[in-house]
Order: C-alpha cells, then structure tokens, then sequence
C-alpha cells in the first residue's frame, strides 16, 4: 500500500 | 505602474483554465522580467509554477515589483468575458488595491474593462532545487491526457515505468488492470507527434490520477508535454505557453507506507 507525500517533504520554504 | 498587454490573449484564458481547478487563489509577481505564479493546491500535494516573459508580450511595463493576490475563480470569471481573440490588458497602479482587465476586439470596435478587487495573500514560496532528471518523456500533450483519462478508469493511481525500453502507464483497481506502453518514434512528419525518451537511468513512481488529470487542463496550451522524473522526488509535467513562458505542475509520488 503507497501513501501520497507532500509538495513539502521535497522542497523547502524560501 | 503595471501594464502588460498581449495580442494573443486566449493564451492567458487557457492558463487560467490550466489552474484553477488546482488553486483557488494565487499571487502574481510582476517584476521588469516579466510575471511569475508560484502556488501549492490545499493539500500540498502538487505545486504550480507559471512563468510569462517580459519580452513574450506586446507591450510590457513593470516600474515597481509588485504582487498582486487574485481569486482565481473570479480571474476566470472576468477572463470568459473576454473573445478567444480579444487583445488582454492587464493594469494595475503601484500599491494598488484592484487590477484592470481590457479586453479589445481584433478590430478594435469593441473594448470592454473589468476592475478586479486584488487580495492580501499570505503565500509559502518554496525553492525548487536544480535538477537533473533521470529519465525526461517528451510525448503529444493530447497522448498524455487520454493516458490519464483512459487509466483512472481503473484506479486512483498511475504507475510511469521508463525504461528503455521505452514508457509505460499503469493503473491497477476493482475492475482489473490496464497498461500503455509508448516506445519512443523512430520517424514522425510532425515533430509535435513524437515520443522522444531521454533516460540515464530507469525510473518507476506512482503518481495520484486526480493530480495529473488536473495538470492536463494545460493541454489546449501546447501540442507537446515532458514528464521529468529522478526517484525519490516529484514527477515535474511542463507545457509551453506559446513562445511567452511556460507551466509547470510538480506532484509528489506516492511512497511505500
């Protein structure tokens, strides 16, 4: 079973 | 003062169409290079990114930055109002609080102008790093969408397997299963019909078809669409905006739980 991750887990605030 | 015109308007009623089923609001920075929109969807699962170059537009003036804060639905709203081949101003003063839209037919009888209240949005900016993808699929824009749509039929998920072999779809539910393989053309009359594969190494991931459904709104921009991925990091879906910018959607995999 795959989970959906975030946007954020790979880019970070500026 | 911001002033930015484009005889070409229906490219900028085709990037509203492109986004705003992703993003209810978004900020637009304008600066003397041109207009930027950068904005993630409510579940941070996917962001956005929408580059216009100063130099793609007719006429292009931006004495201060500035950022202007829009409800997407009512941009579109105001951008329907406009014919597919209106002349699209956009106005608006330094520290203004509303925006101007100025819709001019080709032969310039009729002009309409909608004035928009502008919003004070409260946005993350993420830095996107430099990448070199792994694997980066240049396919028909209109290929890609019907992949989509024809795979969702069968489940929430779409696994992009590229090889080189070449780049298969696949999607795995109730009713069964269901794979697209695309081998890269070997000879096309037009070039946008091409498939071309660009693989150093071979990469599988597993994207949400609801994301990337919504990412093929961009379809009507542009005949051609690349799919970059590298393991481990978000799918980036590109399509060029005329010969004035372009978008493009970044969504985050899904991962082993």
């Amino acid at each position: 079973k795959k989970k959906q991750s975030n946007i954020t887990n790979f880019f970070s605030k500026k | 003062m911001f002033e930015a015109r484009l005889v070409q308007g229906s490219l900028l009623k085709k990037v509203l169409d492109a986004i705003k089923e992703l993003l209810n609001e978004a900020s637009w920075d304008c600066a003397d290079s041109g207009i930027q929109l950068q904005a993630m969807d409510n579940s941070h699962v996917s962001l956005v990114s929408v580059n216009l170059r100063a130099e793609g537009f007719d006429k292009y003036r931006c004495d201060r930055n500035l950022i202007m804060g829009m409800d997407l639905t009512s941009m579109s709203k105001i951008l329907k109002c406009a014919a597919n081949d209106d002349i699209i101003t956009m106005k608006a003063q330094d520290n203004a609080d509303t925006v101007t839209f100025i819709f001019e037919s080709p032969s310039q009888e009729k002009v309409s102008d909608y004035e928009m209240k502008l919003m004070n949005l409260d946005q993350d900016h993420l830095g996107i790093p430099e990448t070199d993808y792994a694997c980066v699929i240049k396919l028909p824009s209109g290929e890609f969408a019907r992949i989509c749509r024809d795979l969702s039929n069968f489940g929430e998920s779409i696994v992009i397997a590229c090889s080189k072999e070449g780049v298969k779809f696949s999607a795995a539910g109730d009713i069964g299963t269901g794979n697209i393989k695309l081998a890269q053309t070997s000879s096309v009359d037009k070039e946008e019909e091409a498939v071309i594969i660009e693989m150093q190494e071979p990469v599988t991931l597993t994207f949400a078809c609801r994301y990337l459904n919504m990412f093929t709104k961009a379809t009507p921009l542009s005949p051609q669409v690349s799919l970059s991925m590298s393991p481990d990091v978000p799918l980036v879906v590109e399509y060029s905006i005329g010969d004035i910018g372009q978008i493009q959607y970044f969504l985050a995999p899904k991962i082993d739980d």
